[in-house]
C-alpha cells in the first residue's frame, strides 16, 4: 500500500502568466514526482500540487527564488489518510 | 415505507461492495421505481451496476445520466450519488419537482463509472485517478477515462504519454469502462441529459473543453447552470464558478460531457464538487451529506429544466 509520510500539498497562488510560465518549470521536472492535484491553467487559479517529503527542499527553494507565493494546506498527508482509514475501519464495524 | 432497518451510513465512505450491496438494497425496497443493472465490466472484471429509476416499466422515455466516480479518487463522488439514490427514492410521490420529473422521465445512476480505480484508492494507492488497464511497452498502468471519449479524442488537454495522470488511452473507447457506458446510451438512444460529478473546485461547467469554441446552446446551458448554482449555494452558501471548460478550468479533449453534447444530448454538464477548505481529494466525511444535499439542489434545477424542455 502506497504511503505518504511527510508528503505535504502545497497552494501556490499563481497571480499571472508570468508566474504560470515560471511554474511550468516545475510542472515538467519529472524527478521531483510531483502530482498537481489542481493543475495550471491560463486562468490565475491556485495550483494544489503533492509533493513528496522527498522534494520538500528542493520546491520551497525553487517557489522562494522564483518568488511565487504558496502555502502548505496539508501538512502530512499520511496522517490525514490514517483518519480517513481509521473512520472508515470504524464504520465498516 | 422505508425499510427501518436499512443501516448504511450515506455519512461515511464505503468499499465498492458496500455501495453495490446498498444499490440492491435500494432496488429492493423500491421494485415498483427502481431497477439495479449491469450495463457491463471493467478491465479487471468487475460489474459496473446503474440504478434505474422509471414509473413507465418497459418504455424508453426521456432520460438522464448521472455519471460519478469517473476518477476514482474524488471519493465525495461517489458517496454524493449514492445518497442522491437514497434521496430519489425517498422524495419521489412526495417531492413535487422530483415526482413531475419521474412521470416524464426516466433518471440513470452510475456512482462508481471506475471501479477498478476506486477498489485500487482503498487497497494500494488513495489519490490513483485513472483506470487500471494495462499499457503494452510501458510499466505505467491505467488510462484517463475522462480523456478517453470520442470528443476530439488525443487533442488538446490530454497526453499520449502512459505515465501521465491525463493519459488518453490508445485509442477512443479503449477503456471498456467508458465503452459500456458509451454502448448504453447509444443503445438506448434517447438520453436529453448527461451530468457527470467530479471533485474538486466547486465548477459548473458545460461544454467545450476541447475547444475555445462556443457550444451552440451555450447561452442556454449557461442560465441553467446559473440557476443551479444559485439553487445549491441557497443551502450552506458553497459558491460555485459557472462557465464552458475550456476557459474555466483548462482545456480537455475526450471528456464524457463533449462526447455527450456532440452525441445529441444537450443538457450535458460537470460538477467539480467541493472542497471548500484545504482538504482537496480527502474530503472529511463529515462533509459528506452538506455536500450531496446542497448538490441534489443543483442537479434538481437542471432536471426541471430539462423536464420542461424536452427536444
Amino acid at each position: 500500500r502506497e504511503k505518504f509520510f511527510g508528503d505535504q500539498v502545497f497552494r501556490i497562488n499563481v497571480r499571472n502568466g508570468d508566474e504560470s510560465s515560471k511554474l511550468s518549470q516545475l510542472v515538467n521536472s519529472d524527478n521531483l514526482k510531483l502530482n498537481f492535484w489542481k493543475s495550471p491553467s491560463t486562468f490565475s487559479r491556485p495550483v494544489d500540487v503533492l509533493v513528496p517529503s522527498v522534494s520538500l527542499q528542493s520546491v520551497r527553494s525553487f517557489l522562494k527564488s522564483q518568488g511565487l507565493e504558496y502555502s502548505v494546506t496539508i501538512e502530512d498527508l499520511q496522517a490525514l489518510l490514517d483518519n480517513e482509514d481509521e473512520e472508515m475501519q470504524h464504520n465498516e464495524g | 415505507q422505508e425499510r427501518s432497518s436499512n443501516n448504511f451510513n450515506y455519512g461515511a465512505y464505503h468499499s465498492l461492495e458496500a455501495i453495490y450491496r446498498e444499490m440492491d438494497s435500494i432496488a429492493r425496497d423500491f421494485p415498483a421505481l427502481v431497477s439495479r443493472v449491469k450495463i457491463g465490466h471493467s478491465f479487471e472484471n468487475r460489474p459496473m451496476y446503474v440504478l434505474k429509476f422509471s414509473t413507465a416499466e418497459g418504455r424508453r422515455r426521456p432520460a438522464i445520466w448521472l455519471n460519478a466516480g469517473i476518477h476514482s479518487r474524488e471519493w465525495i463522488s461517489q458517496a454524493t450519488a449514492i445518497w442522491t439514490a437514497r434521496k430519489i427514492v425517498s422524495d419521489y410521490g412526495k417531492d413535487p419537482a422530483l415526482t413531475s420529473i419521474l412521470e416524464k422521465m426516466d433518471i440513470f445512476l452510475l456512482p462508481v463509472a471506475n471501479p477498478d480505480g476506486y477498489v485500487y484508492t482503498q487497497t494500494q494507492n488513495r489519490l490513483w485517478r485513472k483506470t487500471r488497464s494495462l499499457n503494452p511497452g510501458s510499466a505505467c498502468v491505467g488510462a484517463d477515462p475522462n480523456r478517453n471519449w470520442n470528443a476530439s479524442f488525443a487533442g488538446e488537454g490530454a497526453s499520449d504519454n502512459p505515465c501521465s495522470e491525463i493519459y488518453h488511452g490508445p485509442h477512443a473507447n479503449s477503456e471498456v469502462e467508458v465503452k459500456s457506458v458509451v454502448d448504453f446510451i447509444q443503445g438506448h438512444r434517447n438520453f436529453k441529459c448527461f451530468i457527470d460529478l467530479h471533485s474538486y473546485s466547486q465548477l459548473l461547467m458545460y461544454p467545450y473543453g476541447y475547444t475555445i469554441k462556443k457550444a451552440p446552446d451555450a447561452d442556454e446551458l449557461d442560465e441553467v447552470a446559473r440557476r443551479a448554482a444559485k439553487a445549491l449555494a441557497s443551502l450552506s452558501g458553497t459558491t460555485y464558478q459557472v462557465g464552458p471548460t475550456c476557459t474555466t478550468v483548462y482545456p480537455a479533449s475526450g471528456s464524457s460531457v463533449d462526447w455527450a453534447y456532440d452525441n445529441g444530448i444537450k443538457y450535458a454538464f460537470t460538477f467539480e464538487l467541493r472542497d471548500t477548505g484545504h482538504y482537496g481529494f480527502l474530503l472529511p466525511a463529515n462533509q459528506i451529506i452538506p455536500t450531496a444535499e446542497e448538490t441534489w439542489l443543483g442537479l434538481k434545477t437542471i432536471m426541471e429544466h430539462v423536464r420542461d424542455n424536452l427536444y
